[in-house]
């Protein structure tokens, strides 16, 4: 390698906090997180871009049902799943994100392309869905995001104006 | 919330975050994370930065581009220029949350001032850490 490189990585923990979870879950947690890691770090190893370890660390997170993103998101108040994502890389400045999607595996791979085939930064809502169809996205059925556990977050504040953020057992009425 | 940051063999970096957004949320609120300069920033003169917390607070106090900003034109160090915005610059706006970023030289930090943060980083000097803190 040229120089050294390095990846860090988070995740939210779904308000399950440490000495509150049980160590099968703790270590489904470690497990997760080191595969991410991991994933990333290889690619760096392989004298790949920070950019393509960065999105293979989130897409790794993504397909998890522990992290809030892609597949463990949360559910809003219609019941479904809408999900943000950004990328950006420091060489050139180019960034790209995408705002209010549903039924998309990966939003991180999208927030890409549209860095990278578009001359937007932002895109959000139904546009995004548009251009993520034009791109050869595929639609998953809303079952693959369905988690018993963030059913069960969604129920006990459902119906009220409380909404929780992932990381916090609080249910704040404005600012999460 | 989900994201990484990372510098490459190159010394470039790059930033990723993603995230599912907040239990019972409408209105079509979106939070910190698919802003650039907010919750997401990269720049190679400074920093990779991907945020995680309350993300009203984060857009208010514009994060990530502050890290950047701090460390461009204040000249601090990564982890001091992090630790400022993280303990001193978002608790005013009575915000909780964290970050995490590499500049080009592979350093890392990944403050934060709330409970139920996950962190990893591994480095070619061969640290390799995965760390649930309370």
């Amino acid at each position: 390698m040229n120089s050294p490189v390095s990846i860090a990585i988070h995740g939210g923990a779904g308000t399950l906090i440490k000495g509150k979870m049980t160590p099968e879950k703790e270590k489904s947690y470690r497990e997760t997180l080191q595969l991410a890691l991991d994933e990333g770090f290889s690619i760096l190893k392989k004298n790949g871009s920070a950019l393509d370890a960065v999105e293979k660390a989130v897409i790794v997170l993504e397909d998890s049902p522990l992290f809030n993103a892609g597949k463990g998101s949360v559910f809003t108040a219609d019941g479904t799943h809408e999900m943000d994502a950004a990328i950006m890389e420091g060489k050139d400045l180019k960034a790209g994100s995408v705002s209010l999607v549903t039924r998309i595996k990966n939003p991180v791979s999208l927030a890409r392309v549209i860095m990278e085939k578009s001359p937007h930064v932002l895109l959000a809502g139904q546009g995004a869905m548009d251009f993520a169809k034009l791109h050869g996205f595929q639609l998953e059925n809303e079952d693959y995001f369905y988690d018993e556990f963030r059913y069960q977050q969604w129920q006990k504040i459902k119906d009220s104006d409380h909404f929780q953020l992932d990381h916090s057992d609080r249910k704040d009425s404005k600012f999460g | 919330t989900v994201g990484a940051v990372a510098c490459d063999a190159n010394r470039n970096i790059a930033a990723a975050t993603s995230t599912g957004g907040m239990t019972n949320k409408n209105w079509g609120r979106i939070g910190d994370s698919p802003l650039i300069g907010i919750g997401n920033y990269a720049n190679n003169e400074t920093c990779a930065v991907s945020c995680t917390g309350s993300g009203e607070f984060f857009i208010r106090g514009v994060v990530a581009y502050d890290l950047s900003c701090l460390i461009e034109y204040k000249k601090l160090p990564l982890k001091e220029a992090a630790d400022e915005v993280i303990f001193k610059r978002l608790p005013k706006l009575k915000g909780d949350g964290g970050l995490i970023a590499v500049d080009r030289s592979g350093n890392i930090t990944m403050p934060f001032n709330t409970e139920g943060m996950y962190r990893g980083m591994r480095n070619s000097n061969g640290e390799n850490k995965i760390a649930i803190y309370e």
